[in-house]
């Protein structure tokens, strides 16, 4: 399943 | 992380610095806009509300620390310190900035990745951050002269969103689920606010003469 998008950026 | 992020984050770092550095090294904030760096406060305080939810990295945990302690000792000092207060261009900077923070939030409520009070204030502070450079760039304006730790102030901001840009290209290509046009759109925006902005930089740093914006 597609990987959920976390904010990883600042 | 690649090598545009990092490179993203080290000159908007670096952009801060700058600016610390022109308010403690001459004690004067002349030719800065204190609504753009209230927005900015407002961006970061708004956006890392999952500093304590959502563990990413140590890396990221300590630059939105950083961010945030920042930008408001930034705003402390243009507002409460005895001298620097004085430098402040008052009478030119006159936008009024609270239109972009209602823009902003009505934009948040209607586009963002989720209904919930966290992804809400995210997608504000993405919007919010696109538009917080336009005080800036109208102070600049209309005080026609820039100096040099102003003028490097702002390209180093630019750059940061230059590099971010191409962050999001090379995770196009190389990340699978990687979508984020809420960020990506905003974040196009803002660097072409910055377009007028980087011409004259580049004009005045050929001609290695000082900084000037036309009337």
């Amino acid at each position: 399943s597609p990987k959920e998008n976390v904010h990883d950026e600042l | 992380m690649n090598i545009f992020r990092f490179a993203g984050d080290m000159t908007h770092l670096i952009s801060i610095l700058v600016l610390l550095l022109k308010i403690y090294a001459t004690k004067s904030c002349s030719g800065i806009s204190l609504k753009t760096q209230e927005l900015y406060a407002l961006v970061f305080l708004t956006r890392y509300l999952d500093l304590f939810t959502d563990f990413i990295s140590v890396y990221n945990t300590i630059m939105k620390l950083v961010f945030i302690a920042s930008s408001l000792a930034v705003v402390c000092c243009m507002r409460m310190h005895r001298v620097v207060r004085r430098s402040y261009d008052k009478d030119l900077d006159t936008f009024r900035h609270y239109f972009l923070i209602l823009a902003s939030f009505v934009l948040a409520l209607l586009v963002n990745e989720k209904f919930t009070f966290q992804e809400i204030f995210w997608a504000f502070s993405i919007y919010l951050e696109a538009l917080a450079i336009l005080p800036q760039l109208v102070l600049l304006q209309r005080s026609g002269n820039v100096d040099n730790l102003t003028g490097q102030y702002v390209f180093f901001l630019g750059a940061y969103r230059a590099f971010y840009i191409l962050n999001w290209i090379y995770r196009y290509f190389t990340e699978q689920h990687f979508s984020r046009w809420i960020a990506c759109v905003s974040g196009l925006v803002q660097t072409v606010l910055y377009a007028d902005f980087f011409y004259y930089y580049f004009i005045s740093w050929k001609n290695n003469a000082k900084m000037q914006l036309p009337a």
